[in-house]
């Protein structure tokens, strides 16, 4: 498929730009309302002294999310895709063409809402995390080996909701680490900022 | 763009055939753990007696749909997309095919989990319903526009979780509204059996 080889192209010219002005950059994909836009303002709060941070939402519609990180004080640009259920590299260059690349050290890029697309575009960017929620129940990541095989860190979001949805993150996690062995999953709640910490550690920022 | 017309051609076919035998066919959309299977599951267990009833379960991977809603003793079909996020006319003219179409009455089809590219693709059914599950937070109705304009029914699952997110069914219920004045919308519990009838009825089941 043309597209994606074309994708993969430009993925690497926006990791190349990325690295000219050292910026890190890491992609946040993951299902529908699993906690993406709160764990990058949760990252945010306790970064912002240390990094100099910028944010790109990616959404079908709304520029909701780039609101809300843009309330810690830090730069933010919204994609509206229109009707694309992915973010790609072609539209990352643009939007980073915006930003004054000098100033940045950390930018997070939040993807679209999907566990399925996101998966066959690579950003260009440093690290790739895939966010689920308890709350989608036992079997959303064995449905959707691709983007498990391609991201670095799993996060299993919204543990403080396990007893009342009776799903284990215990066997969410071992079905992460079957799909993908080098996948390192970190166990989260936003809500009680449980976990974060652990993700920055391994993000290694 | 000739696949999304195409897909409609398609789409007409497969509604001339259903109707040839006299199946309603109903496409179950939604976001990721939403709650697709367990309204289905919840429909066939006071359904069948009623109707003869055969369910067609897409994904991008696995057979656990289709084989929770075979338990309850109807003819099941999964298709597994591979790494396509959306099932299409073409799919379904395929599958139908496997049926006795002479001996069903009602037939649900479970979308693949994704309420975006979902909408696009009409698979020639008499009715679209769109799941989402107060779980998902309060944004995931406004941040879809495309798919609650293409549906009939929106449900709104899992309000028995409405306090632990603070998230209002009410105001989820407006967003569709606005976004579709037609639109019928179901508040439902599938764990605490809530609102299944008022499903039924509004499906004219
Ligand atoms: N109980 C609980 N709720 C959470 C947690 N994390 C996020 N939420 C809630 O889940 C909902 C969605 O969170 P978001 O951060 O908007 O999720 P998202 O993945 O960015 O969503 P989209 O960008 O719309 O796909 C909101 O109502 C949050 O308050 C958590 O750890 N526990
Ligand atoms: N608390 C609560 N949990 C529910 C409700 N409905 C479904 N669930 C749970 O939510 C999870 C997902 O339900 P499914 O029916 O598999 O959802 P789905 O939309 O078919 O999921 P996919 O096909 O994987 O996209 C399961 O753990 C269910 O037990 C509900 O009303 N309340
Ligand atoms: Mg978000
Ligand atoms: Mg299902």
């Amino acid at each position: 498929e043309d597209f994606l080889r074309r994708n993969r192209e430009l993925a690497d010219e926006v990791r190349l730009l990325l690295d000219k002005y050292g910026v890190t950059a890491i992609d946040v994909m993951g299902s529908i309302g699993a906690g993406k836009t709160c764990l990058i303002e949760a990252m945010t709060k306790r970064l912002k002294d240390k990094y100099r941070i910028a944010m790109i939402g990616g959404d079908v519609a709304t520029t909701i999310d780039s609101e809300r990180v843009s309330k810690h004080g830090i730069d933010v640009l919204q994609i509206n895709t229109g009707a694309e259920c992915h973010l790609d590299a072609n539209l990352i260059m643009k939007a980073i063409k915006e930003f004054d690349l000098e100033n940045i050290d950390l930018l997070f890029i939040e993807n679209v809402g999907n566990l399925i697309c996101p998966a066959d575009y690579p950003l260009g960017t440093h690290k790739r995390i895939v966010v689920i929620s308890i709350t989608e129940g036992p079997y959303s990541i064995v449905k959707h080996p691709l983007i498990f095989r391609e991201a670095s860190i799993c996060v299993i979001n919204k543990i403080d909701l396990s007893e009342a949805m009776e799903v284990d993150p215990e066997k969410l996690a071992s079905d992460a680490i079957k799909i993908n062995p080098e996948i390192i999953v970190v166990k989260t709640s936003c809500k009680q900022d449980i976990g974060i910490d652990e993700l920055i550690a391994k993000l290694g920022l």
